[in-house]
């Protein structure tokens, strides 16, 4: 309470003070104002750094950015847009953005990091007590495309670990699959598209590992990534403002009251090899307990 | 059985590729959401009168419990953010123990909720981001969420007691609130 400031080095400082506040495993989540808690130089995105007193390897970083969507005419190929079924971004480069505030909520149960971006997107990175993953809840839009450009909104986990471009996703729930940055098992691959050319679909589960493992779990299919060493990309949400010529004969620009659709959900963020304790958390990602809620007036504790 | 059967019927439309990738028309997705939200509507009917009748046993009283649809991926909930006293009922549908956290919207106050022996458990009030009170479209007076940890069985189920005990108390949410404002 009453810590606030206008400035960002007093900022770093307050915040490393304010580490004993927590009082669960999650050790400040800061750590101790050696590294930036956000950054937001070379329009690389905002991120904040988290650790976990239980294992200190849990390091890493999360950003936002979005690929503008590519404009044309659907005549051939090249001049494809993005799409229902096409993701084709008019750059390879995605646009990361900046942090607007954060703040910090710790109690008896769990505790958590709520960041707001800009482009309309919240970010609350979380941690309880009684579990060992990490949850990220994520909610992004509207999306606004007032500059009449369609964007495609992706999360980036980015952390130490050199997987020399290859990453596994689930193959629709079943086994998991290495994946390779620019390659492909069956022949030598050419990509004319670099960004989509590596994104493969994520039913369950994203990891890269090199002799230690980072494990996104998702709530939904996605389409996943890793397009820098240490990175896991995951795409969360999409506006786009033109058909891309596949028969749906529309643009995916879908509006409530007029404006974009907000989406929320979760990710579990592990850092266990165990392949059991793994295989628990998917299933429990997608069959979490059905919860009743009715209303019990008249009825007495005593009576229950 | 035939209430259930409309619910299969719309999960057997809904496997169709359009309606998992969301690659249909717009009007077509309106009209997936308007089957799909018919059925699990109706299909709640059932789940009323299976609650109702383990918990009558054979007395034959009317129904004591209404279970109304609420919707937790915009945090609201008709029941827990309007009754003083509400039960919470919690299935676990894996063939393992777990524990998980459960999140009831609700107004800002004092909450207890008591385990299924009749403890109270420990429990936290967080507050419900802006950015979610904004969604479109969302009418719901919750404030805050009120959070539990739930230890289920397998294939368990269990309920939950909770009661609202105070509205003026000041500080009753557990935890410190720090916010950094940027420039």
């Amino acid at each position: 309470e009453g810590v606030r400031s206008d400035g960002y080095l007093d900022r770093l400082n307050q915040i490393a003070d304010v580490k004993d506040l927590t009082n669960l495993g999650l050790d400040a989540i800061v750590d101790e104002g050696k590294e930036p808690l956000w950054e937001d130089a070379n329009g690389t995105g905002a991120a904040f750094k988290g650790t976990m007193k239980k294992r200190e390897t849990d390091d890493f970083k999360i950003s936002f950015a979005y690929y503008p969507g590519c404009l044309g005419n659907n005549e051939v190929p090249a001049n494809r847009s993005s799409g229902a079924y096409i993701f084709r971004p008019n750059s390879t480069k995605a646009i990361g953005l900046n942090v607007e505030s954060v703040s910090e909520i710790s109690g008896d149960l769990l505790s958590e990091v709520r960041t707001k971006i800009r482009g309309n997107v919240l970010s609350i990175k979380r941690v309880y007590k009684e579990f060992d993953f990490i949850e990220h809840e994520w909610l992004v839009g509207p999306i606004s495309v007032d500059d009449g450009i369609g964007k495609e909104y992706v999360v980036k986990y980015q952390t130490d670990i050199i997987n020399n471009g290859e990453f596994y996703t689930d193959s629709n729930g079943r086994q998991m699959l290495k994946r390779k940055l620019n390659a492909r098992p069956q022949w030598n691959l050419t990509l004319t598209e670099p960004v989509p050319g590596n994104y493969y679909p994520v039913t369950n589960e994203i990891y890269i590992e090199n002799g230690e493992r980072f494990t996104v779990l998702t709530d939904r299919s996605q389409g996943g990534t890793s397009l820098v060493e240490g990175e896991v990309e995951l795409m969360l949400h999409r506006r786009l403002l033109h058909d891309d010529a596949f028969g749906v004969g529309e643009a995916l620009n879908e509006t409530v009251l007029g404006s974009g659709l907000v989406v929320r959900g979760k990710h579990r963020i592990l850092r266990s090899k165990d392949p059991v304790e793994i295989a628990k958390s998917v299933f429990q990602m997608h069959l979490p307990p059905v919860v009743f809620v009715s209303d019990a007036s008249g009825l007495s504790y005593e009576q229950w | 059985e035939f209430i259930l059967n409309e619910l299969k019927s719309a999960m057997g439309i809904m496997q169709h590729h359009d309606a998992i990738t969301g690659t249909e028309k717009q009007h077509v997705a309106h009209d997936y959401e308007r089957i799909l939200s018919t059925a699990i509507d109706d299909a709640l009917l059932v789940a009323r009168q299976a609650f109702n009748k383990a918990a009558q046993g054979d007395s034959g009283k009317a129904p004591l419990f209404s279970y109304d649809r609420c919707h937790f991926n915009e945090s609201r909930c008709h029941t827990s953010e309007t009754s003083e006293t509400f039960m919470v009922t919690v299935y676990n549908p894996l063939a393992w123990g777990v524990r998980e956290a459960v999140k009831l919207p609700v107004t800002y106050g004092h909450y207890e909720v008591y385990a299924p022996n009749g403890d109270k458990i420990v429990t936290q009030l967080v507050e419900i981001p802006d950015e979610v009170k904004r969604i479109p479209n969302r009418r719901s007076e919750a404030t805050h969420e009120l959070v539990f940890i739930a230890h289920l069985h397998p294939l368990g189920v269990k309920s939950f007691y909770v009661k609202r005990v105070s509205t003026t108390k000041r500080a009753i949410a557990n935890g410190s609130y720090l916010e950094w404002i940027s420039g």
